[in-house]
């Protein structure tokens, strides 16, 4: 149980800023 | 109810509960090595004590009896320490918003919105095609009038040149001239019949 | 506001003041009482020892945990995001479990700071075209002009050839 909600904490606090990643790489290279 | 403290476990990386149980582990593990070592050094006394009537037995069961009630304040104590712990310290008060979700409470967007700025996006991405493609088209059309023009102009250039020629050579007006022309050799046809008909 | 550092350090201490008074002299001599009664100094001695090497460990203990998470600089900066957050009363957003929903607020400035762009380029795409279709319109009355007076100067020359054709019919006579 532990793990798991460490496991979605962790996600919830790097996932957003990794998909921020492509959404802005996905917008840049659109707008090229 | 376990409160699973995510949000917490976001900032911290563990789970403030773990965190506490692995305080509570290395504690307790102490606990019972001092308990150990006292009974140990107690047990090595005796033996340099002669016709001693304490065996080790006993003074292991004087351990356990010590062991136990300090274990059980321990525990208590512990207890305490840990709801404190867990409201005062590894705990983010229900007003704050740790820094990664900042954007949480400046755009928070419904589905529907999300939606309509998705497809506005798309809209100004044809539009902005679009505004590109007449671009071109104008910047095409004037490339073409351009060279329509230079021929027009080449053409007009072509019918000054010739009134320039006509004008070299003496012909100041080339129409007027060759309406004179057409006059004077009217005028001469009128003589030449004229001076036939004086002949026959 | 007390630094979270501090009020760790002070409930571990209060927890020890707690623990070392429950294993108070007495109760060890309660307990070992027979041993207390042949050798009372070393009871003293061993007691003492006990009390000294329980505080010692329990605080080695909560240095390494400061410093292998490097606890106090993460408790901290908790301290200055509390500070920083004061001054709001009501509950703050919490992730609400659903991830699209989460994320969503994530993007959508992005998405907004696009949306802005686009709509600047299209402006400014428009007002170019705009000028370019007034220079074309103006071009094309230019270029009709030139073909009005291209055709001009070509009936002239077309009247002008009929005449010469005529000449020399007559002159031909």
């Amino acid at each position: 149980f532990d793990e798991i909600i460490v496991d979605i904490a962790m996600k919830r606090k790097q996932y957003p800023r990794k998909i921020l990643e492509y959404v802005i790489n996905t917008i840049k290279t659109k707008q090229e | 109810s376990v409160n699973p403290m995510t949000y917490e476990a976001q900032f911290f990386g563990f789970t403030p509960q773990t965190c506490m149980l692995r305080i509570y582990i290395a504690f307790q593990d102490y606990l019972f090595e001092v308990m150990q070592a006292v009974e140990q050094v107690l047990v090595k006394k005796l033996d340099g004590v002669s016709n001693c009537d304490i065996s080790p037995i006993q003074i292991r069961k004087c351990t356990e009896k010590f062991l136990g009630f300090m274990k059980g304040r321990f525990d208590s104590l512990f207890g305490k320490m840990e709801q404190l712990f867990l409201q005062l310290i590894l705990h983010i008060p229900p007003n704050i918003l740790l820094p990664e979700d900042k954007f949480q409470e400046l755009h928070s967007y419904s589905e529907e919105q999300f939606q309509l700025l998705k497809e506005e996006i798309e809209q100004l991405q044809e539009k902005y095609k679009t505004e590109l493609c007449a671009k071109q088209a104008l910047l095409a059309e004037l490339e073409e009038q351009s060279v329509v023009q230079a021929r027009l102009r080449q053409t007009l250039t072509l019918f000054d040149e010739l009134i320039n020629v006509g004008r070299h050579h003496g012909t100041s007006d080339f129409r007027e001239s060759l309406v004179s022309l057409v006059q004077n050799s009217r005028k001469l046809q009128d003589l030449r019949g004229h001076i036939e008909r004086e002949g026959a | 506001p007390v630094s979270r550092v501090k009020l760790l350090d002070t409930m571990v201490d209060t927890f020890l003041q707690k623990l070392v008074a429950a294993g108070s002299f007495q109760r060890f001599t309660d307990c070992y009482k027979r041993f207390y009664q042949l050798q009372p100094d070393v009871t003293q001695r061993v007691h003492d020892k006990f009390i000294t090497q329980l505080q010692t460990s329990i605080w080695e203990e909560i240095t390494e945990i400061k410093q292998e998470g490097n606890m106090e600089a993460v408790l901290n900066a908790l301290d200055q995001i509390v500070e920083e957050g004061k001054g709001r009363t009501e509950p703050a957003w919490r992730p609400s479990g659903v991830p699209e929903e989460d994320l969503r607020s994530t993007i959508v400035p992005y998405f907004l700071q696009q949306r802005d762009t686009l709509r600047r380029r299209v402006q400014r795409q428009e007002v170019e075209n705009q000028q370019l279709a007034e220079a074309v319109l103006a071009r094309r009355r230019q270029v009709e002009q030139l073909q009005l007076q291209v055709q001009a100067r070509q009936q002239a020359w077309q009247a002008l050839y009929r005449e010469q054709r005529e000449l020399v019919a007559v002159l031909r006579e």
